[in-house]
């Protein structure tokens, strides 16, 4: 999902 | 941001620090895994690429330049500074790490977000990242005598992981976030440290110099 390629997170 | 990523974050910085400190202020690496050391250069590197391809943030840019500069220096240290390697155990650091980057690769070709080079080798650092102590936690295993720097630094650098975990199970709740090859991997991760936390706690409370069996 979109949301799952955001990695926002180090 | 929440409480428990940014306390995560800050110990995984204070782990680093730890190690660098160890390493400039004794000269010795003296119980310090390099094969771990090399395979965190290969996490970073891989999940890092991103800096070229994502707009900077003012948290998290800095964080991976740092995460990235310091691996480094410390590979550089233990391979090639003059005093610092001749102290670095090679003959206890046995694990073959090696055999460890392939079956990540295979796994994070499999099991990525989505089938593009940077995702997937985002997904290879996070595999890769959740086994990386194991020739760390196989060196201490074989130190008769663990000094409280590296001590430190191994305990850090479990509590990091550990952190996110809260981090994970709040974002879940409080956004609705669900991220499952992180959480997955981060389980793993941090349940590799379960035995040495027994012991690091153990030996803390005891007042004793902390050796595992």
């Amino acid at each position: 999902s979109a949301e799952a390629l955001k990695h926002d997170e180090l | 941001m929440n409480a428990f990523r940014l306390l995560a974050d800050l110990t995984h910085l204070l782990s680093i620090i730890i190690l660098l400190v160890k390493i400039r202020t004794t000269k010795s690496c003296a119980g310090i895994s390099l094969k771990t050391q090399d395979l965190y250069v290969l996490v970073f590197i891989s999940r890092y690429l991103d800096l070229f391809t994502r707009p900077l943030s003012l948290y998290n840019t800095p964080f991976k330049l740092v995460f990235l500069a310091t691996s480094i220096t410390i590979v550089y240290y233990m391979r090639y500074h003059k005093v610092v390697k001749q102290t670095y155990n090679k003959d206890s650091d046995t694990f073959k790490h090696y055999f460890l980057i392939l079956p990540c690769a295979v796994l994070a070709f499999f099991i990525n977000p989505k089938f593009t080079f940077i995702e997937v080798l985002w997904s290879f650092s996070i595999y890769l990242e959740a086994v990386a102590i194991l020739p760390q936690l196989v060196l201490l295993q074989s130190s008769s005598n663990i000094d409280n720097l590296t001590g430190n630094y191994v305990f850090m650098l479990g509590a990091y992981r550990a952190l996110y975990l809260l981090n994970w199970i709040y974002r879940f709740f409080a956004e609705d976030v669900v991220r499952w090859i992180p959480w997955i991997a981060g389980l793993v991760q941090t349940a590799l440290y379960a035995d040495f936390f027994y012991y690091y706690i153990k030996s803390w409370r005891n007042n004793e110099r902390l050796k595992l069996p």
